[in-house]
């Protein structure tokens, strides 16, 4: 933001190129540009500098949320807790899977991946390898597999072998393949069948550089898949993923995780205040 | 939908007999926001709207009983013709070895498109070759195994954790000597605030004499588009796009702006996970997708 300079149309006119470029969309933005007016207008502020600082406690507190990615209680017999990781294809939800599963382990916790992506090309092979780097337990399948029998199996076996958390990798799917969205249906349900509601936690990942159609993403695979949150994938890249401020907005749904690239320590916990200041800056 | 938007917006003004310049701005905004909406990026948005302005508030609009519609229709030509017009034909020609390079941001599709182009060619009487540079992502040489092998296409052979450049190296002596006429490389996924991944893709441009050098977008790609198109093709040089995951519901801005912004045509559209799913990329499609 300018140096000391006036709060007029023109810097408004600056914030809102900016907030485009973010990807926050045409409508998020005039809302985020109606608080900010509002919140000038309440401080006082008289110089830009001032209001850009309004500006990343606005978008900090939209973006704030009380929601964390689960972590099981070990002391509790609800075992095991589940984790759902879907989005469209080449999001990064492999690389996430083999990310947080060696958090976990870390905690002390026993960790199952389940591979229910049985159609494309060496995609167990790939997150084979991310399990054994992340030194977990692995729940392959054969190629063509039904992926619910397969998420069936996992969850089977993770309870006779007493597992803390399964953590089950799903195929990359576009929401208009209608098809595809009914397979991810019954994934669900064959978690609902054998896991309590709240030891599930269902989360879309979401590539930073991904446009508009993150909204629909959010909304229909929210509708397969009961969605809690979202992992933002390759902020270390160029793109803002400013998208994740439109979905909150819209949707309520919050951002839990950052991808920040592509080894196995390259995923860090969503911190509104850092985030809003790294979109504008 | 924009035409009833800009028709309703056109028909209260012009009720008042005040259809004019002003109205026409008002029209523009309207599709400055479509747009928008459909990721094309800001600065080559407000560029386009600009630059058909003259021809907004000309005789065809002002005089017209549907100026709504006929706004669209200049904004959808100008869509067009910035898109290239019409489809283009890739630099492949037969009797002689041909080599394409794809590169690109990681996950925007570009094993799967190795693998669709290879296909495509040896239906038309290519013998293609595809070459994995892609050392570092889990199981990405056999994933372009298997993509090849479902294609019926020679995929080459390497070990695990090479070095890219010695691979192209050692695949292009290959290929020359068994008389392959087309070699594919895919090479890893990367961003372009990473030097080294980008120095590594700058040297192995610059080491052969590539055909094409395709630069794999995914269609949902937002403002983005524009930064990442604009790295790659000023430091790498690229030659043409492949845009990839058409058969979504992204409304493709990302398009516009990459052609606008480097001026490299869009070759082909991956319109599906299937390895048939390759096509032209026909720029009034496009278009029509884009105004939505
Ligand atoms: N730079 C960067 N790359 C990432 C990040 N997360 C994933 N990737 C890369 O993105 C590419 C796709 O990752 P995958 O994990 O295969 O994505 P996916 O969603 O499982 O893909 P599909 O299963 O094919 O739908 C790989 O090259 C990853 O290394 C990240 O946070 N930063
Ligand atoms: N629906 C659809 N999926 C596609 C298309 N092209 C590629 N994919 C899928 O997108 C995902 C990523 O494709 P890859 O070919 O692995 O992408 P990549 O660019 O090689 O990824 P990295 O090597 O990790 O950078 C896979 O799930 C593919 O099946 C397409 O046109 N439509
Ligand atoms: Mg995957
Ligand atoms: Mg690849």
């Amino acid at each position: 933001a300018a140096a000391r300079k006036g709060v007029d149309d023109s810097f408004y006119d600056e914030i809102q190129q900016v907030l485009i470029e973010t990807d926050m969309g045409y409508e998020v933005a005039e809302e985020v540009l109606k608080m900010l007016r509002r919140e000038v207008g309440a401080r006082g502020a008289d110089d830009t500098a001032e209001a850009c600082d309004l500006l990343v406690e606005v978008i900090g507190r939209t973006l704030s949320s009380p929601v964390k990615t689960l972590v099981p209680d070990v002391s509790s017999p609800n075992k095991p807790v589940v984790i759902l990781m879907t989005g469209v294809n080449g999001s990064g939800k492999t690389t996430v899977c083999g990310k947080l599963a060696k958090r976990y382990r870390l905690l002390g916790l026993k960790v199952l991946i389940v591979a229910s992506d049985t159609f494309r090309a060496a995609a167990i092979d790939q997150l084979k390898i991310w399990a054994e780097r992340a030194e977990v337990d692995f729940q392959g399948a054969k190629e063509g597999a039904d992926p619910s029998s397969v998420v069936y199996d996992g969850l089977s076996r993770a309870k006779s072998e007493g597992h803390d958390i399964v953590i089950i990798d799903t195929a990359g799917r576009l929401q208009n393949k209608v098809n595809l969205m009914n397979e991810l249906g019954k994934i669900r349900r064959t978690v609902d069948k054998q896991i309590e509601p709240d030891a599930i936690q269902s989360l879309l990942v979401i590539d930073s550089t991904t446009g508009q159609n993150a909204i629909t993403q959010a909304e229909v695979f929210g509708e397969v898949a009961k969605l809690d949150g979202i992992i933002l994938t390759k902020l270390d890249g160029t793109a803002r993923g400013g998208i994740v401020l439109a979905i909150k907005q819209r949707m309520g749904l919050p951002v839990l995780e950052v991808g920040v690239g592509e080894t196995i320590n390259d995923l860090v916990p969503f911190d509104a205040a850092e985030y809003s200041r790294s979109l504008l800056g | 939908r924009l035409t009833e938007t800009l028709q309703t917006a056109f028909k209260k003004l012009r009720g008042k007999g005040l259809l004019n310049e002003k109205a026409v701005d008002e029209g523009l905004r309207e599709i400055r926001r479509a747009l928008l909406d459909a990721d094309v990026n800001f600065k080559v948005a407000k560029k386009f709207t600009d630059n058909i302005r003259e021809r907004a508030v000309g005789e065809e609009v002002m005089k017209s009983l549907t100026p709504g519609q006929q706004l669209i229709k200049i904004v959808r030509d100008e869509l067009v013709h910035l898109l290239g017009d019409t489809a283009v034909e890739p630099n492949v020609e037969k009797g002689r070895m041909n080599q394409f390079l794809l590169l690109g941001l990681q996950g925007s599709g570009k094993t799967t498109a190795c693998a669709k182009l290879a296909l495509n060619y040896k239906k038309d009487g290519y013998r293609p070759l595809l070459v994995p540079l892609d050392v570092y992502r889990p199981a990405a040489i056999k994933q372009l195994e298997v993509v090849g092998s479902q294609a019926g296409v020679d995929v080459f052979k390497i070990e695990e954790g090479g070095i890219p450049l010695e691979i192209m190296r050692q695949a292009y002596q290959f290929a020359k000597d068994k008389g392959y006429s087309l070699v594919i490389y895919d090479t890893a996924g990367r961003t372009t605030v990473d030097d080294e991944m980008m120095n590594e893709v700058i040297g192995l441009r610059k080491e052969l004499q590539f055909e094409e050098v395709f630069l794999v977008i995914d269609s949902m790609t937002g403002q983005d588009a524009v930064t990442t198109a604009t790295k790659f093709n000023e430091s790498v040089g690229i030659t043409g796009c492949i845009l990839t995951k058409l058969d979504g519901d992204a409304r493709g801005g990302a398009a516009l702006s990459v052609r606008d912004v480097t001026g490299v045509p869009i070759i082909f559209a991956s319109v599906g996970e299937g390895l048939k799913q390759l096509e032209p990329f026909h720029p009034d499609r496009m278009a029509g997708r884009i105004l939505g």
